[in-house]
């Protein structure tokens, strides 16, 4: 792979070790994509190949979102990922469920801001939305697939969580999806060869989402009648993304009821 | 506290060399998430029901899974969700198995699979690793999640 990797002009990409790392059976590359060379936006991926023996796998694309989380410190670094960080923050060592034993996972952060992907123009961090996210990945992917030849035509899916990401709300996934999709149509053998996506524990529908999350919420113990008939009153027709003042007094009131708990995670102890 | 070890290991600039990373050695640590972006974010639509319309007409394959003990995205709002798209049911509400247990339910409908991950959190292949796992090949598969 070595080889491969200089003959394909990969070599400086390649990542032959990580500080702390255990003997591995397969291949790793990460690096930039420049996807708007005047305002100097790049984004950083980390691509966790599949082993020799499980080749030729399909390429999965998985995005964290938040908005403004990090795929690498999420996904990869405590999901899905080949390694999990000790404690000392200074070994790592193998999951052994990682999902590269079946497929090429391909870690994305995006947009620029988030983890190692930068902007050269400050203001990008300030006005960030779905639109230019999805527009910035999508063109992240087509320069990648010249990047690494090799994949195109190669069975290709999206994965990711929540806003793809770690907080309230959720878009990327289905939104690049639908980029892909439209920019393959009419084209007889795409080479972004888009077979479908996988979302997990992701909003999808405000109004839908705000219903079902109260209720949840209510029966399972951690808000009273009384704020859950508020949170209905207040939130269920409003943005998940910029909440009006009546509903985010009616959430500040159920987080009060809620106390110390990993709301992530309702039985877990939460992390002190 | 997992997100404190890579807070951690991210910042160490061997694994920043190693990983080619902060090429243009930014002035900021390196950071799960950017508080910036979060508070800055514009456009958000409400819904992305209609993409899954569009999507599911297209007949890509979409799987949607809830780990069933979050809070933040819960899975009763990921069923009121998927419920609102009003796709007919193709396999109804059953348990899947892993090694005899229980790994969670599915419902199968035309054109989207709705899985839970029992007790799994928002991160699912955190809390459910093995589980996850199994997901994610019957997923590549376009399988039905194993029901024995």
């Amino acid at each position: 792979s070595a080889a491969a990797a200089a003959a394909s002009g990969l070599a400086g990409e390649r990542v032959t070790y990580l500080p702390g790392q255990p003997p591995v059976d397969f291949d790793m590359y990460s690096g930039y994509v420049t996807v708007d060379k005047r305002a100097g936006r790049s984004l950083f991926y980390w691509l966790q190949e599949a082993p020799a023996a499980a080749q030729p796998a399909p390429l999965v694309l998985w995005l964290n979102g938040g908005p403004g989380c990090s795929s690498v410190a999420y996904g990869a670094s405590e999901e899905l990922g080949a390694f999990r960080i000790r404690p000392d923050g200074a070994t790592l060592f193998l999951n052994d469920y990682r999902w590269n034993k079946v497929a090429n996972i391909l870690f994305l952060d995006s947009p620029a801001g988030v983890g190692f992907s930068y902007t050269n123009t400050t203001s990008d961090l300030y006005d960030s939305g779905d639109k230019r996210t999805a527009h910035d990945s999508y063109k992240f992917l087509v320069k990648w697939f010249e990047k690494f030849p090799q994949y195109k035509y190669r069975d290709f899916y999206i994965a990711g969580e929540s806003y793809a990401g770690i907080t309230l709300l959720w878009h990327y996934v289905p939104q690049l999806s639908q980029l892909v999709y439209r920019n393959n149509k009419g084209v007889k053998e795409p080479l972004i060869n888009f077979k479908g996506f996988m979302v997990g524990n992701a909003v999808t529908d405000d109004y839908h989402d705000y219903i079902g999350t109260f209720e949840y919420w209510w029966n399972h113990g951690i808000i009273s009648d009384g704020t859950y008939r508020l949170l209905n009153a207040s939130c269920v027709h409003d943005s998940g993304e910029h909440p009006a003042p009546a509903c985010l007094a009616a959430l500040n009131a159920s987080t009060v009821e809620q106390g110390d708990i990993d709301m992530y995670s309702l039985y877990t102890p939460t992390c002190n | 506290c997992t997100e404190r070890y890579s807070t951690e290991y991210y910042n160490r600039p061997e694994v920043q060399r190693a990983l080619h990373a902060n090429v243009t050695g930014i002035n900021y640590t390196w950071a799960t998430c950017s508080d910036i972006l979060n508070d800055n974010w514009r456009d958000s639509p409400r819904s992305v029901l209609p993409i899954y319309h569009e999507l599911i007409a297209a007949g890509l394959r979409i799987w949607v899974f809830s780990g069933d003990t979050d809070a933040v995205v819960p899975l009763t709002a990921t069923r009121y969700s998927i419920d609102a798209l009003g796709l007919p049911t193709t396999v109804s509400w059953y348990p899947w198995y892993d090694a005899m247990k229980v790994g969670g339910w599915s419902q199968v409908y035309k054109g989207l699979s709705l899985v839970t991950v029992r007790g799994a959190g928002h991160e699912v292949p955190l809390h459910r690793p093995r589980q996850a796992l199994i997901l994610f090949k019957h997923f590549l598969q376009g399988k039905p999640m194993p029901d024995a």
